[in-house]
């Protein structure tokens, strides 16, 4: 879609299969695109630059979803402690985003502690164990094979006890496909709810921008079994836009709160709508 | 053919895999008879069906060890796709084929890596060599294989960290870990759930440091799998395996004729 040139047929093809290439989903990139054929047939849309900044506005009303105002980093804290729990399925990048978000809390001067409710796979806790360290945060943590709703129980009481002002659950990896798993993290869930009413204030899928067609199963999968209340979407520094999020948005309504941009401490920024409906054009 | 475009787009097949792909079967089904009792449509499945087989890789392949011990295995990817537990599971075959192996932790970077596979290392009953965080992982890749050489290891795994195929300094680390261990086998992991990017990420770590291997992962999940088609069909190389579970024994040789029936859906 160049500048000035008139949007014709082959304009919105282009336009289409570049939002398949960014995993945007077939049925999602046709009707965005109908949006702006809409536009062109009735006038509105004269050439390829308002066809751009259309797609745009239409994105971007997508994700911003309903309750953006909600809960991010800026956002008054519920609780004491105001919890946060962390799902997804293996490697998406749970562990680290929990390290992040903490450092953005412990920056705000909050008392932060974070539950290591990996119980399972090897190294875990330890990884948690040097974030913590890191950041200044409290762990929460027990010996190898343990319960992870029991560790999640333990954490609330803990925070509790201290004073902290945020608890942040890791989880471990589970693919939605596992019944037995998705059962153990919705038991995490309703118990930190029967140690502290109200709790978890915040849970949050953690997904993978390289993530194709399977993030919208996870996604439903996730939000059917434990109720999301918002998504973090990491690896936005790599080449892959995440596309996923859109459907997810579409079809569940559920935001991102934040994404990662990288392996640091400082890679994390609150969802900015406009941006990401900008980089998908860009 | 519209309805297979769709079907592969929707299984995660790269874009201009799927152009490739439907012309090229399009071009056979109009080149072929007509099956005898098949309608048109079911003819085009199967001959869409055969063809994905034949792109993925006719028959299973195997690691072979290389002439002169140790054969040397790179583990290389994207952060997070499975580089570490695959690592491990491949080194606990060996074991199980009554070979000595050794799993060296060349991730020095992301926290309790070392650990990690140390753990695994335990599990699998193979030696390990790690040394601590920060230190350069060419070198520590370089003694774990002198190690390994000096123990009369057959089969010495190296781990990497995870890294963004535009990450200029740390491929070209990777490029240098190449030349230094001259390794047999250099194995891409990759997410079985991985979308569209999956082809521009294994062709260029393809380019930049040559790959001989594929590794996908996570496929116990209900992920398509369409990656396998995209990463296979621009890279060329063979899927040696796919991971089938978060424990040591989830891993399996790859079956073109199984994953080209579930990516078709
Ligand atoms: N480039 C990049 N890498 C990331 C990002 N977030 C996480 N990672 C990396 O992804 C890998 C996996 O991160 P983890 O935090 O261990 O992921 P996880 O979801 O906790 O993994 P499991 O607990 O094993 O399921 C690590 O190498 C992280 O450094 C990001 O935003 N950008
Ligand atoms: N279900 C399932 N999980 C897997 C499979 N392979 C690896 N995992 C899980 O995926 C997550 C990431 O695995 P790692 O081995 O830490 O991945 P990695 O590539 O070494 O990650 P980095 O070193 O951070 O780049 C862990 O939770 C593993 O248990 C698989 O085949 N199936
Ligand atoms: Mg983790
Ligand atoms: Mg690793």
């Amino acid at each position: 879609l160049l500048g000035e040139a008139r949007v014709d047929e082959s304009a919105l093809e282009d336009l289409e299969d570049r939002l398949i290439q960014a995993d945007v989903g077939v049925r999602t990139s046709a009707e965005l695109v109908e949006i702006v054929r809409l536009g062109v047939a009735r006038g509105e849309i004269e050439n390829g630059e308002s066809a751009r900044r259309a797609m745009v506005r239409a994105v971007e009303g997508l994700v911003k979803g309903s309750s953006s105002a909600g809960a991010h980093i800026d956002a008054p804290l519920q609780g004491p402690p105001h919890v946060i729990v962390f799902a997804g399925v293996n490697g998406v990048g749970k562990t680290t985003t929990i390290a992040k978000v903490g450092a953005r809390y412990r920056a705000q001067g909050r008392r932060v502690l974070l539950a290591a409710g990996d119980t399972f796979r090897a190294g875990a806790v330890d990884q948690l164990a040097v974030w913590a360290e890191r950041i200044g945060a409290d762990i929460v943590k027990q010996g190898a094979g343990a319960d992870s709703a029991s560790v999640a129980f333990d954490a609330v009481q803990a925070a509790r006890a201290r004073g902290a002002d945020v608890l942040l659950v890791d989880t471990a990896g589970r693919l939605h496909t596992k019944t037995n798993l998705m059962e153990e993290i919705k038991k995490v869930v309703r118990v930190i709810g029967k140690a502290l009413p109200g709790a978890p204030h915040e849970v949050l899928l953690v997904l993978d921008a390289t993530t194709g067609q399977n993030g919208l199963v996870q996604a439903r999968e996730f939000h059917s079994t434990i109720g999301l209340t918002g998504l973090v979407l990491t690896k936005l520094d790599g080449t892959a836009k995440g596309g996923i999020v859109i459907q997810i948005a579409r079809d569940l309504g559920l935001p991102v709160r934040y994404v990662g941009t990288g392996e640091g401490l400082d890679d994390l920024e609150p969802f900015d709508a406009a941006s990401y409906a900008e980089a998908l054009f860009g | 053919m519209r309805e297979i475009r769709t079907a592969l787009l929707e299984a995660d097949v790269n874009f201009h895999v799927v152009k490739e792909f439907t012309e090229a079967a399009k071009a056979r089904a109009v080149g072929q008879e007509v099956l005898g009792s098949l309608t048109p449509g079911q003819a085009v499945v199967k001959i869409v069906h055969e063809e994905m087989v034949r792109i993925l890789g006719g028959a299973t392949v195997r690691l072979a060890l290389a002439p002169n011990p140790p054969t040397v295995v790179m583990m290389v990817g994207l952060q997070g796709s499975g580089k570490t537990t695959t690592a491990a599971k491949i080194a606990r075959q060996f074991v199980a084929d009554g070979r000595r192996v050794s799993l060296v932790a060349a991730d020095t970077q992301r926290p309790a890596a070392i650990d990690q596979l140390a753990v695994l290392a335990g599990q699998a009953g193979c030696a390990f060599y790690g040394t601590t965080p920060g230190d350069d992982p060419v070198r520590v890749a370089e003694e774990g294989v002198r190690r390994g050489s000096t123990q009369l290891a057959d089969v010495v795994i190296v781990d990497t960290a995870g890294r963004l195929q535009i990450d200029e300094p740390l491929m070209d680390e990777l490029g240098r870990m190449r030349e230094t261990l001259r390794p047999k086998e250099i194995l891409f992991v990759a997410d079985g759930m991985t979308g569209q990017e999956a082809v521009n990420v294994a062709r260029r770590f393809d380019e930049r440091i040559g790959l001989t291997g594929i590794v996908l992962t996570k496929m116990d999940g209900d992920a398509r799998g369409g990656a396998a088609l995209s990463i296979r069909a621009v890279t060329g190389k063979p899927i040696v395996y796919i991971g089938t579970g978060e424990k040591l024994d989830g891993i399996e040789p790859f079956h073109p004729e199984r994953i080209a029936s579930r990516i078709l859906g």
